[in-house]
């Protein structure tokens, strides 16, 4: 199973993260005694790099609208300045006694903080595009919660008209979403209720269109008024179960422990 | 054990830059 739920978040961290478990693993392994390399310039390039994301990060805080990652952005922010100053000490440490095991141990520790860090931020902005996507998809239940107003010819040309783009909107980005994930079983989950949305959206609008026929012949409406709530629902029941896996994530941060 | 270091500097500068591109593309 795989440690990330998506490609994106798996290509940033897969090579940090092998090499911070490289590094535990020389560290654990090296003896005492061993100097250690000048580090200041590339530990400097890290807190340069690491500035430079808090200030976009707290950018970012300001001008969201998300109130969870707002919440959720400034611990990971914080942590990743806490890793940076450890890397700090440790240069520090290294330039005073270049065999100094406290430092080697910072340095992890400090490399494993950022990692943590990121990875923090990274799952809160998937998160919060995750909760852009569902909102589309509750944008699609809303106009298919209204189907039983639909009464008249002109009023289906008009449900039509205004469904479309919605559904076509969520459509796009379950599929985007589809394809992001690394989760085989998550990605069939999504795929055939998608599937399904798309094959009974024309079969909804063919039973609405029935049920006003067969209204405004004056028999009785009953069956086809049954047929288009029992569809409803079934395009209802899929995009409820397409939320729910669009919240599922195979991600366990103890992994990083 | 030089390089070993250096590389996972190098990893992790490279890797909160991507996070930050991350963070631009989507924001904007």
């Amino acid at each position: 199973m795989p440690v990330f739920h998506t490609k994106t978040i798996e290509s940033i961290l897969e090579p940090v993260a092998q090499q911070v478990s490289r590094l535990v693993i020389l560290h654990e392994e090296a003896e005492d005694g061993n100097a250690m390399p000048d580090l200041a310039r590339p530990i400097q390039t890290v807190k340069l790099a690491v500035d430079n994301l808090v200030k976009v990060g707290y950018d970012t805080i300001n001008s969201s609208e998300d109130q969870i990652l707002k919440q959720d952005m400034p611990p990971a922010l914080n942590r990743v300045e806490e890793a940076s100053l450890l890397l700090l000490q440790a240069s520090e440490m290294l330039r005073v006694d270049p065999y100094s095991a406290p430092a080697r141990k910072k340095l992890i520790e400090g490399s494993r903080g950022i990692l943590q860090g990121t990875s923090s931020l990274l799952l809160a902005f998937d998160e919060s595009e995750v909760r852009k996507i569902i909102r589309v998809c509750k944008n699609v239940l809303e106009y298919l919660a209204i189907t039983e107003v639909v009464e008249r010819m002109e009023d289906l040309v008009t449900y039509v008209r205004n469904l479309t783009p919605v559904l076509t909107r969520m459509t796009k980005e379950v599929d985007a979403r589809e394809k992001e994930l690394t989760h085989q079983v998550h990605r069939e989950m999504l795929t055939r209720s998608l599937e399904q949305v798309k094959n009974l959206t024309p079969v909804l609008i063919s039973g609405i269109k029935t049920f006003i026929t067969v209204k405004d012949s004056g028999r009785d409406a009953k069956d086809t008024q049954g047929n288009r709530d029992y569809l409803v629902r079934k395009m209802s029941d899929e995009i409820h179960e397409i939320i729910r896996v669009l919240q599922l994530t195979t991600y366990d941060e103890e992994e990083w422990d | 054990l030089r390089v070993g270091w250096e590389q996972l500097l190098t990893a992790v500068a490279r890797n909160i830059n991507e996070v930050e591109n991350q963070i631009l593309t989507r924001d904007s």
